[in-house]
């Protein structure tokens, strides 16, 4: 699904240089739930935004679902990420003026798809990150872990291919969470899904079948855990 | 240094009502390490935000430093917050302006401080959450959890008498947010600072001496453990 080799990724501050990705190799089969795990500014989030064709690196091969992204036009690039991908965003990225059920909505929006089909699939998905007593509220009147779980139906309703969590259950009890990484997981189950997500989260990290090791830039080491 | 009693907290959206707080009884001592558990949207951030004098109560009583907050205006607000508390907002607030040692700076600017002791305090804070090298970066040029740990900084860098912290922890790593963790006990050993900290994180309620459990607008027990 995903194959990411020898990766690099600078940014320019003026007379200093921060390399935030120094060789990052990555490979990903489809149904992979894969943990991304490291020290806050390792470069996780830069990971996953080039994974999610958000951002470009400076040097490296990535390659989607077999095809090398490097050729592509941004709005090749957009039409790969819409029909395939879903991202829940370290600060959420929820449009302030959109209800939480329209924010969830609008990728079946971009999408096309009919009007039924979206209330079904939002309806579906509300109930799902349990928020249905708050789906008319918009995001300045939710709680930080109800922000959160608008982010995450967000990214599932689209039943997409791939499936990219930058701390998705950085701000949720246990209970809570918990219910989200089981929601993951049957959508997995059911699609074949695969997952990489960057996490903090012992609990989260715990319940994935790859653990990906991040420290200055590099994956170093992927231990594989099987889930019984 | 806290007392809150019988804090009601209600938000109208049109024809629904939303019951924040019900009943809500909290006591502060001076030197107390308390944290506050609760379910993602049981109201654990409203609360904070009532006893950080940023929002007021339906109905209750609220007292700090032993004195009634109901009677004072918004001036005296602002001067008893900036004088004695400190904030870690669960969603940072960072001025995006500013680089991280102006933000970490900006209370001190805020209280009158001359130019040398800000610059002593800023340097040994940056220090302390391990952002020497990302100093002049602005917050969309770091990462979430570096962000996260500016928000600490500049709650601390006052030595206020009590920091309120919403979810402090929340987007680190464990080894830094043990660091963060020993760093909020150092401020309460050496200036018997007083914390009142929302997390959903076990490795900082494990380090708290007091745990106020919140369900649903409620704060129901509180487990005194004695930190050996
Ligand atoms: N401005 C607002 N208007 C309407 N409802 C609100 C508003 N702010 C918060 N709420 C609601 O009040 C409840 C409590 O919110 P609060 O932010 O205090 O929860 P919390 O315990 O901090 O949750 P989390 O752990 O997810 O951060 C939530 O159900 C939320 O939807
Ligand atoms: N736009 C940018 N310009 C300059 N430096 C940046 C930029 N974005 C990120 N960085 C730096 O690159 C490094 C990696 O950042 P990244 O956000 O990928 O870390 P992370 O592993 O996601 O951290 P966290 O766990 O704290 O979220 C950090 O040191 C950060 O300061
Ligand atoms: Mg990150
Ligand atoms: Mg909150």
């Amino acid at each position: 699904v995903l194959k990411m080799e020898n990766i690099r990724k600078t940014y320019d501050m003026g007379d200093t240089q921060v390399i935030a990705l120094k060789q990052a190799y990555l490979c990903l089969e489809a149904g992979d739930f894969a943990a991304l795990k490291g020290p806050s500014g390792s470069g996780k989030s830069t990971l996953l935004n080039i994974c999610g064709l958000l951002d470009s690196a400076n040097d490296g091969e990535l390659e989607f679902l077999g095809q090398p992204v490097a050729g592509l036009n941004n709005r090749q690039l957009t039409l790969l990420r819409r029909e395939n991908m879903g991202f829940v965003f370290q600060s959420y990225h929820l449009l302030p003026v959109l209800s939480a059920s329209e924010n969830i909505e609008y990728p079946l929006l971009l999408k096309g798809e009919d009007v039924k089909t979206r209330q079904n699939r939002v309806a579906e998905l509300i109930e799902q990150v349990g928020l249905s007593r708050f789906a008319h509220h918009r995001p300045d009147h939710l709680s930080g872990g109800q922000r959160q779980r608008v982010a995450i139906a967000r990214a599932l309703v689209n039943q997409p291919r791939l499936v990219i969590a930058d701390e998705p259950t950085a701000n949720l009890d246990t209970e809570t969470a918990t219910q989200m990484i089981e929601l993951m997981h049957a959508l997995g189950k059911a699609q074949g899904t695969t997952f990489l997500i960057a996490t903090h989260d012992e609990r989260m990290a715990a319940r994935c079948d790859r653990v990906l090791n991040m420290r200055d830039g590099e994956i170093h080491e992927t231990t594989e855990i099987a889930v019984h």
